[in-house]
């Protein structure tokens, strides 16, 4: 089996954690699933990670989890990407 | 007499300690994890 975070897995094959995070998913409402887990991510960044890369890896993974989680009605949640500016 | 169709409240004043703690976590774990690649 491949394990990659954009293809939806079963609760039987989701670690622990992802599976309450699914769990968490599934009880909001389809049209808040997106702003709540922009919410959560945004929380995460805050807890101090500066690091551009992880933090594109955190709203990265937050993008494909309704879809992990078969979230109905939602996909992906199109979160805009960090993109650092030019540094001259 | 029916009001206007109101969409689902969203909750905007994000609780981050305690709401989609799960996800939170997760997120975390999984951004620290990423190593080269």
């Amino acid at each position: 089996f491949e394990d990659d975070m954009e293809n939806p897995q079963s609760p039987q094959q989701r670690p622990p954690l992802l599976q309450q995070c699914c769990n968490e998913l599934h009880q909001e409402e389809p049209l808040c699933v997106c702003p709540t887990l922009k919410g959560a991510s945004k929380a995460v960044k805050q807890q101090g990670q500066q690091l551009q890369q992880v933090i594109s890896r955190i709203y990265q993974t937050a993008t494909h989890l309704p879809k992990v989680c078969n979230i109905p009605q939602v996909s992906v949640c199109p979160f805009q990407k960090t993109m650092p500016g030019p540094s001259y | 007499p029916a009001g206007p169709f109101r969409i689902p409240k969203c909750r905007k004043e994000f609780q981050q300690a305690q709401h989609l703690r799960a996800c939170q976590q997760w997120l975390h774990k999984q951004a620290m994890q990423s190593g080269s690649g």
